[in-house]
This record gives C-alpha cells, structure tokens and sequence, in this order.
C-alpha cells in the first residue's frame, strides 16, 4: 500500500 | 497604509474561490512588491503558493509591509457580492482590524463597500527550495481537470508518469482500473489545447487525487496549466494569474503536493 508523504519531509522550516 | 485596486475582480474572485476549500485561513502579506500568501493545507500534505505581483494592479500602495490574516471561505462570499465587469480595491490601515473591499461598476454608477475582519493566525511557512524540475508538462487546464475528475471514479491514488511521447495518468481501485494518456503535439488548431513536455528522463510518482481535484479549481483563471515532476519531490501545479496562455502573467497560483511512496 501507499503512506503519503507530508511536505516537511521535503521543504525547510525557515 | 496598504491600498490597492485590480481591474477585474473577478480575477481575485477566481483565485481565492481556487483555494478556499484546500486552506480556511491563510496569512496574505503585503509589500512594495505585491502581495503573496503561503498555506497548507490542514494534514501539511499540500501547500498553496499565490503571488500577486504590483504590475497586475491598476492602481498599489503600500507604505509598510502588512500582513493581512484572513478566513478564506468568508473573504470568498464578500467577492461573491462583485459584479462580472467590477474593480475591486482592497484597504487596509496598519494596524488595522479590517480589510475594506470596495467593488466599482465599469461606469461607476454602482459602489459596494464591505469590510472583513482579519485574524491573528499563527501560520507555519515553509521554505520551498528553488529548483529545477525533471520534467515540466504544459497542457490545458481544462483537460487537466477532467483527467482528474475521472480518474477520481476508480480510486483515490493516481500515478502521473511522463515519457518524452506523453504524459500517462494510471488508477486502480475496487472496481478495477484506468489510464488515460496525452500525447505531446506539435501541431494543434487549438493552441491551448496543446500538450508541451520537456524532460530529462522519465519519471513516474503516485499523488492523492482528493488533492489535485483541489488544485483544479483554479482551472478558471487560466486556459494552461504547467505540472512540474522530478522524482520523489512534490509535484508543483501551477496556473497563471492575469496573464494569458503560456505567457508569464503578472502573478501565479501553484500548488505543491507530497508524494505517495510505498511502504
């Protein structure tokens, strides 16, 4: 199966 | 003070009507160089980026920098109230608590005054780091829309993957499975309708269709779309704003989305 991903994995907190 | 007035309302109409179902409240902030806003979505699964450039507006003053907290579905029925061939103006003081919004008929003859209380929102914001993508399809939004829409009936996970002979969306679900691929054209009667793929090397990556239907709604802003892929990075759906075709406007909506991957 499929686990989506969350964008904090891939863009920086500033 | 902040001051500023587009042309069309309808534009702003069309871009917030885009991405008030994806982001409640969203920070806008406002500079000498336009006005940008930067949100996600609740699950931080999708971030919407819109950047509003001053070349766009009529008429922009902004002394200081304001950021302007607003709900989006409330600020969406107020711009609701605009008729098809108003202005709209938007004004905030400093500090203010309100955003005034006054929309004018062509002739003038009619002004509408409302006012939007702003909130304090503690917005997280991220860095989206400023890359070149592996491959970057152009197609109508449109055609976009539908492939979304349809691929929505077979299952809730799509995979979006791209060749230099087209681009190929894939679906499988309880009551089977689908695909529909576009093939890149060179010669077209409709130019919009024309599907443009530039690419390195193929690259295939499964995403969340709830989400791209979301992304979709900005379909009515503009006839193209541009989907920017590079593998395992989110997905960037981008539309212009008051620009038209594949020109740069003088302002943009994209959207980002995080992959699926499997487990």
């Amino acid at each position: 199966s499929m686990k989506q991903t969350t964008l904090a994995s891939f863009f920086k907190k500033p | 003070m902040f001051e500023a007035t587009l042309q069309k309302a309808s534009t702003l109409k069309k871009v917030i009507e885009a991405i008030k179902d994806l982001v409640t409240d969203g920070n806008i902030e406002v500079s000498e160089t336009g006005m940008n806003l930067q949100a996600m979505d609740s699950s931080h699964v999708s971030l919407v980026s819109l950047v509003l450039h001053t070349d766009m507006f009529e008429h922009f003053r902004c002394d200081r920098n304001v950021t302007l907290g607003i709900n989006l579905p409330n600020f969406a029925k107020i711009l609701k109230c605009s008729g098809n061939d108003d202005s709209v103006t938007l004004k905030a003081q400093d500090d203010g608590e309100n955003l005034a919004i006054v929309f004018e008929s062509e002739g003038q003859e009619r002004v509408s005054e409302f006012e939007l209380k702003l909130m304090d929102i503690d917005a997280e914001s991220l860095g989206i780091p400023d890359q070149d993508y592996n491959t970057n399809v152009k197609m109508s939004s449109a055609e976009f829309q539908r492939i979304v829409r349809d691929m929505t009936v077979l299952g809730d996970t799509c995979s979006i993957g791209c060749t230099k002979e087209g681009v190929k969306f894939s679906v499988s679900g309880d009551l089977g499975q689908g695909n529909i691929t576009l093939r890149q054209t060179n010669s077209v009667d409709k130019e919009e309708e024309a599907v443009t793929i530039e690419m390195d090397e193929p690259v295939e990556l499964n995403f969340a269709l709830r989400y791209l239907g979301f992304f979709t709604k900005a379909s009515p802003l503009c006839p193209r779309v541009t989907i920017s892929m590079s593998p395992d990075v989110p997905i960037v759906v981008a539309y212009n704003v008051g620009g038209e075709k594949d020109t740069e406007g003088a302002g943009s909506l994209s959207f980002y989305l995080a992959p699926k991957i499997d487990e």
